[in-house]
C-alpha cells in the first residue's frame, strides 16, 4: 500500500541503507557529483528489482519500496559478504 | 551457496541454544530449531547433535540492536536474524533479532519461530539467498503454514549440491516433510506476499474482468491515503496519483484474512483508517493491519436489525459525517460523536438529486461524491448534493 508522500526523503534515505546492507552500495563520499552516487544507486537498485522479478527501472517506484520495507533476513542478497 | 562454497566437511555437526526469547515457551524454541534442522537433515547426510555447554558449530542466540558482531539488529521489523556461513569462531552461528515477538504460530502477529529458524540454519549449513519465490532461502519472510512444511525442490538442489543426498535414499531429488504438527495451529491466514516473480495466482475461480469493459460494475470503492481502490469479488484496481498505470491486485495481497471481498468501504483519511464492510460485520484497517477487536456487528453502528448488510458507505471529510447506503436509504453516521444522526434513514432520492436508485459504492474525491449503480457512475457535488454528471463506472481507467 502507499505511504505518505511526505516520507520521500526518508524512503531515498531507507533505500540507500537497505542497499548498502544487502546490495553492496557503497556511497562513494570522494565524488564531487552528486550524480555519480545516484547513477551508481540507480545500478544497485536495478539489481534488487532484476533478483526480486520486479519491473527493472532502476527508479525507486512503490513496488521496490514496498519491497524494501518487507521483513526479511539480514544476510545480502549479492555475493561480496565478507 | 557463499563464495567459496563454505560447508561443514562433516557429516556431524553440533549446536547449542545459548538463550531464549521471553515471547516463547523455552520448549517450543527447543521444538521450533529441532525441526528447522530435522528440515536440512531429511535432505542430506548431515545429522545434528545438540549440546549444552562449550563450544558448539552452531551458536544460536537472541539479541537486539549491536550484539558484537558487525551487523546490529534495527528493532522491530526489518531484519529478522542472520546467520554465517560454516566457518570456526562466529562461522553457522545464527542471531535472532529479540526485538521482533518470535511465535510457533503463523499468524500476524509475529514471526514464526520455526520457519525464520529453518532460513537461518540454511545459512549455517552455507546457502546463500534464492530468487525463487516460496523457496525457503527466499530473503523475504512469508507466513506460512508449517505442518507438513516441504522444503521448495530449489533448496534441496542448493544443499545437496553441497552435501549430497541422505545415505539411505536414491541420489533423487526428496521432497522433505515434518511429521504431523503435533502442536494446535489456529486457522491459517493467507501468507502475506509481495509481488512474487510469477504473477500472483488470483483468488477468486472468476477471471478478472478487463479493466474497459463497458458493463464493468464494482462492489465498493475507497479511497487511500491518496490512492483510489476498486473492489469486485476478491479483485482490486488502485488508481494512484503517482503512477499512470492502473495496478491489478487481490484482496489477499493486503488483507489475507478479508479476501472474500466486501459490499462497501470508505476511508477516515484525518484517522488513516479505512472502514469495510462485509455482510452483517465490519472491519476496521490502518495500512495491512486489521485493528484489534474486529469484525464487529453492524448494529453497534445504530443499525437496526432489519439491516442485514451495507451497500455502499462514503465519508464526508468536511463535516466529518459518514453516509451509508441501504436499498434506497441511506444513514448518516457522525464519526465524532461515534452514532447515528436523528432524522435518519432518509430517501437517496430526497436529499442527493439525480440519484434516483440504490448505490452499488461510493467514494469521495476534490469535493465529488462519486455513486456508482451498476456499469454507471454519478459525480455529486458535496456541498449542494446535486448531480454534476453521470460517467460510466470504469472512467478512472483512462479507457
Amino acid at each position: 500500500l502507499p505511504v505518505a508522500p511526505e516520507t520521500e526523503n526518508e524512503d531515498m534515505h531507507f533505500a540507500q541503507k537497505y542497499l548498502e546492507n544487502f546490495y553492496d552500495f557503497k556511497e562513494d563520499k570522494s565524488s564531487l557529483f552528486k550524480s555519480t552516487n545516484l547513477a551508481h544507486m540507480a545500478d544497485k537498485i536495478r539489481e534488487m528489482q532484476a533478483f526480486f522479478g520486479l519491473e527493472v527501472t532502476g527508479e525507486l517506484n512503490r513496488k521496490t519500496m514496498d519491497m524494501m520495507k518487507q521483513p526479511r533476513c539480514g544476510i545480502p542478497d549479492v555475493r561480496s559478504y565478507s | 551457496t557463499f563464495p567459496q562454497n563454505p560447508r561443514w566437511k562433516k557429516e556431524d555437526v553440533t549446536y547449542r541454544i545459548l538463550n531464549y526469547t521471553p515471547d516463547m515457551l523455552q520448549a517450543d524454541v527447543d521444538e521450533a530449531i529441532a525441526k528447522a534442522f530435522q528440515l536440512w537433515s531429511s535432505v542430506t547426510p548431515l545429522r545434528f547433535n545438540r549440546l549444552y555447554s562449550g563450544d558448539a558449530d552452531i551458536m544460536i542466540s537472541f539479541a537486539s540492536g549491536f550484539h558484537g558482531d558487525f551487523y546490529s539488529f534495527d528493532g522491530p521489523g526489518g531484519t529478522l536474524a542472520h546467520a554465517y556461513p560454516p566457518s570456526r569462531g562466529i562461522g553457522g552461528d545464527a542471531h535472532f533479532d529479540e526485538d521482533e515477538n518470535w511465535t510457533k504460530f503463523t499468524t500476524y502477529s509475529g514471526y514464526n519461530l520455526f520457519l525464520v529458524a529453518a532460513h537461518e540454519l540454511g545459512h549455517s549449513l552455507g546457502l546463500g539467498h534464492s530468487n525463487v519465490f516460496g523457496a525457503l532461502m527466499y530473503p523475504i519472510y512469508m507466513a506460512k503454514d508449517t505442518r507438513n512444511y516441504r522444503l521448495h525442490q530449489d533448496d534441496i538442489n542448493g544443499i545437496q549440491a553441497l552435501y549430497g543426498p541422505p545415505r539411505e535414499s536414491p541420489a533423487f531429488p526428496t521432497k522433505a516433510f515434518l511429521p504431523q504438527e503435533t502442536t494446535e495451529m489456529p486457522p491459517m491466514e493467507e501468507p502475506t506476499q509481495m509481488s512474487p516473480r510469477e504473477e500472483p495466482t488470483e483468488m477468486a475461480p472468476t477471471k478478472r474482468p478487463e479493466d474497459c469493459d463497458p458493463h464493468l460494475t464494482f462492489d465498493a470503492i475507497t479511497t487511500l491515503r491518496g490512492e483510489i481502490l476498486f473492489f469486485k469479488g476478491s479483485y482490486v484496481w488502485r488508481k494512484s496519483p503517482y503512477f499512470s498505470q492502473i495496478e491489478h491486485d487481490t484482496i489477499s495481497t493486503f488483507w489475507p484474512s478479508l479476501a472474500a471481498g466486501f459490499d462497501a468501504a470508505y476511508e477516515i483519511d484525518k484517522k488513516d483508517r479505512v472502514i469495510f464492510f462485509k455482510d452483517n460485520q465490519y472491519w476496521a484497517v490502518s495500512g495491512y493491519r486489521i485493528e484489534p477487536g474486529f469484525p464487529k456487528p453492524i448494529q453497534n453502528l445504530g443499525f437496526p436489525r432489519t439491516v442485514k448488510k451495507i451497500d455502499a458507505a462514503v465519508h464526508d471529510q468536511n463535516t466529518k459525517k459518514t453516509y451509508i447506503f441501504v436499498g434506497n436509504k441511506y444513514w448518516s453516521f457522525d464519526e465524532n460523536t461515534q452514532s447515528m444522526e436523528r432524522g435518519y434513514p432518509r430517501k437517496i432520492a430526497a436529499d442527493f438529486q439525480g440519484i434516483g436508485h440504490t448505490v452499488d459504492a461510493a467514494f469521495q474525491k476534490n469535493g465529488h461524491f462519486y455513486f456508482f449503480h451498476g456499469s454507471n457512475q454519478y459525480e455529486v457535488d458535496i456541498k449542494n448534493k446535486k448531480l454534476v454528471r453521470k460517467m460510466k463506472s470504469n472512467s478512472w481507467f483512462d479507457c
